[in-house]
């Protein structure tokens, strides 16, 4: 399915982004 | 850069903690007190129950928030959700078909 996908990258991005 | 000896009352080096505390644990987080189940990133008991349940969960889809209430059932729906919504605004989880089901992104 195309919307997990899409909302697993923004949650990667997000994670990726908050543990600096 | 203040030196360690206290002027004590006589009472040793460990002025800061009460005696209670164990000296030689590293303090983390300052001024949490001793909460075991705090490891992961500052989260608390409830929102790290939350995310062990959805990292255990195998499937494609994820868990669903009622699976998750099955498996918490000291916890209210209420607490879980916002739990959820927490670690999803953080990144650690996902939502998956819909906004019932969520899955976590490290997934080891």
């Amino acid at each position: 399915l195309d919307r997990i996908a899409r909302n697993k990258k923004a949650a990667l991005e997000k994670l990726a982004s908050a543990q600096t | 850069s203040k030196p360690q000896s206290t002027p004590g009352t006589g009472g040793g080096t460990s002025s800061n903690v009460t005696p209670m505390s164990r000296p030689g644990m590293e303090s983390m987080r300052g001024s949490y007190s001793g909460a075991n189940d705090m490891a992961n990133n500052g989260l608390s008991a409830n929102q790290n129950q939350v995310l062990s349940l959805i990292r255990s969960c195998p499937d494609q889809q994820g868990i669903s928030i009622q699976d998750l209430k099955l498996r918490l059932s000291g916890i209210s729906l209420g607490v879980i959700k916002q739990a959820v919504e927490f670690l999803s605004n953080e990144g650690h989880i996902f939502s998956t078909i819909d906004e019932d089901h969520y899955k976590s992104t490290d997934n080891d």
